[in-house]
């Protein structure tokens, strides 16, 4: 779910 | 995080200063498409999403509140506060002729076929092309201020910074992206017409006055 869900750039 | 990234970000963050100071201080939102700080607010609705459940760093959950408080303050200028120094009538881009094919972009090419991923896809695909009203709104009323063409020079720059950083970021992690890479190779692209009119001109401290 959106939890582990990670885009880390803008 | 690398000074590519670093860079590109503070040049984001210096666009959208700029547009607010140039609004801010001439009361005007003449020369400002309406419809790509539209766009921009569907890209950072659309991306940042995780805003609430994921934390990554406080630098990026500040950056995110920024992105998305300053856009829709801006449409709140253009659109309420200084109405009437907006010009609807060369802020004419259809932009449904943007969103469907993005939409459907989204759907069919993405790294994986589950919500959030779709709507993250397309909002980078709707991002490369968020600029268009504004560059089809210059080339309609022929010039652009010079402190718009300022905005325009920084909001071009950003992504050709994250350019440079996704090569950093391949050979010093390994990290590709191919989606986010084609999208940032042709969202710069659209601007550089506009770069060599800001670097021939501008920089030269003149007007940029497009042949109508």
């Amino acid at each position: 779910d959106i939890a582990e869900w990670v885009k880390d750039e803008l | 995080m690398n000074i590519f990234r670093l860079c590109g970000d503070m040049s984001h963050l210096a666009a959208i200063i700029i547009l607010l100071l140039k609004m801010w201080k001439t009361r005007s939102v003449a020369g400002i498409s309406g419809k790509s700080q539209i766009l921009f607010a569907t890209v950072f609705t659309a991306r940042y999403l995780d805003l609430f459940t994921s934390f990554i760093s406080i630098y990026n959950t500040c950056m995110k509140v920024f992105f998305i408080g300053t856009v829709y303050f801006t449409i709140y200028l253009i659109y309420m506060k200084f109405k009437a120094t907006y010009d609807s009538n060369h802020d004419s881009f259809r932009v449904e002729f943007l969103i469907v094919p993005v939409g459907g972009l989204a759907f069919l090419v993405n790294h994986e076929f589950a919500p959030l991923e779709i709507i993250w896809t397309f909002s980078i695909y709707l991002e490369s092309v968020a600029i268009l009203p504004q560059l089809f709104m210059i080339s309609k009323t022929g010039e652009a201020e010079t402190i718009t063409s300022h905005y325009l020079f920084a909001l071009g720059s950003y992504r050709a910074l994250y350019l440079c950083n996704w090569i950093y970021r391949y050979y010093a992690e390994g990290f590709f992206d191919l989606i986010a890479v084609v999208a940032g190779v042709v969202q710069t692209i659209l601007y550089c017409d506009f770069f060599y009119l800001y670097i021939t001109k501008v920089m030269k401290g003149k007007k940029i006055s497009l042949p109508a």
